[in-house]
């Protein structure tokens, strides 16, 4: 018995933690789509379902991955590792500005590589035009102050965007209302998901003023549509950064949501901006106000913000 | 990654997207 004692390895917390944590999602995985087969409403996850997830150090694999993407690839590898992964997402390379690979020093800039201007012209009929190439997710009108992430599940406006500096008259009036600066309008949301192979700069959608910079440090779950059916408040547990601020039909709002793989979120009139960093205290936010700063890199400030145009790029995802 | 726009617009605003349909930079989303 003490020699077989001495041969057991001690178990270690961590990979224990990991294996069940990861056999338990694996299993909630599989039945979720053994009921997606025959048709049943997909269950959304329980809060302890959520508590397990979140507990996995997602940010702290999504900073090794960038720190692993950021490594400089000797030029003869450049073309098998990008060929796989344009081969894997179904990336276009005739739209890249730069088609060579060898260019791409690591799949990190290979990741931000930039379109060749003309192959996304503009939509000139229509006011508002997509920030990002991706897949639409869910659209439509907000109702109450609950917005859809996907058919059926929602998130809490309020949670999304923080308190606003407005405060209402009417202490019956919603969140929602708070926003609407006039009775003849309503509240509007579109969410554009962007796949591994989509490019993943985004873009101004209309010529607006953006006021405020509102940064919220949070999770890097994956924000896959499968995951966005499964997990209320995602949008709201996920690092993001949302810009708000005034179009010529009132409030606008432009938000960033980070995910496991592409944690870091760049603005780039806003180089204050640190996403994915180390440490962060739960459930804070740091704003920052355009409409008092002197100095805004690269954009003349209009009265009270940055002014953007329709089109322009405006930042970027990165990975890690 | 995702990107949300939330933003007001008159009552008859309307979308011309489909739910799950690609969508790329520049594209249209809807009109008054």
């Amino acid at each position: 018995l003490n020699t077989g004692r001495g041969l057991l390895p001690r178990p270690r917390p961590l990979p224990l933690l990991l294996l069940t944590g990861g056999g338990y999602l694996g299993y909630q995985h599989y039945r979720r789509r053994g009921q997606q087969e025959d048709d049943a409403p997909s269950s959304v996850a329980t809060p302890t379902q959520v508590a397990l997830y979140r507990s996995f150090p997602t940010r702290l694999l999504s900073r090794a991955w960038g720190r692993l993407n950021g490594v400089e690839l000797p030029t003869w590898l450049r073309k098998p590792v990008y060929s796989l992964y344009i081969w894997t997402f179904g990336v276009n390379m005739q739209e890249a500005a730069v088609e060579d690979l060898h260019h791409y020093r690591n799949l990190g800039e290979f990741f931000r590589r930039r379109l060749k201007p003309a192959v996304r012209p503009l939509c000139a009929s229509s006011c508002l035009v997509s920030p990002a190439d991706g897949r639409i997710l869910h659209f439509g009108r907000v109702k109450n102050s609950e917005v859809e992430q996907v058919k059926g599940v929602t998130y809490s406006l309020e949670n999304f965007l923080g308190p606003q500096k407005k405060q209402a008259h009417d202490p019956s009036s919603s969140f929602r209302d708070l926003l609407l600066s006039s009775p003849d309008s309503d509240l509007f949301h579109v969410v554009v998901y962007l796949a591994p192979g989509d490019y993943h700069c985004f873009h101004s959608p209309t010529d607006w003023r953006v006021e405020l910079r509102r940064h919220f440090p949070g999770s890097l779950m994956s924000v896959n549509p499968g995951v966005a059916r499964w997990v209320k408040e995602l949008f709201c547990l996920n690092e993001r950064v949302a810009l708000t601020g005034q179009w010529q039909h009132g409030f606008f709002s432009l938000t960033a949501v980070g995910a496991t793989n592409v944690g870091s979120i760049r603005v780039y009139f806003d180089q204050e901006l640190q996403t994915n960093t180390p440490r962060y205290s739960k459930g804070s936010f740091h704003d920052r106000n355009y409409a008092s700063v002197h100095q805004v890199a690269l954009h003349t400030l209009a009265e009270g913000g940055v002014t953007l145009q329709r089109g322009e790029v405006l930042g970027e995802f990165n990975l890690g | 990654s995702t990107i949300v726009l939330l933003f007001e617009a008159p009552k008859d605003f309307s979308f011309s997207l489909q739910p799950g349909q690609r969508i790329r930079v520049g594209e249209g989303l809807g009109s008054l």
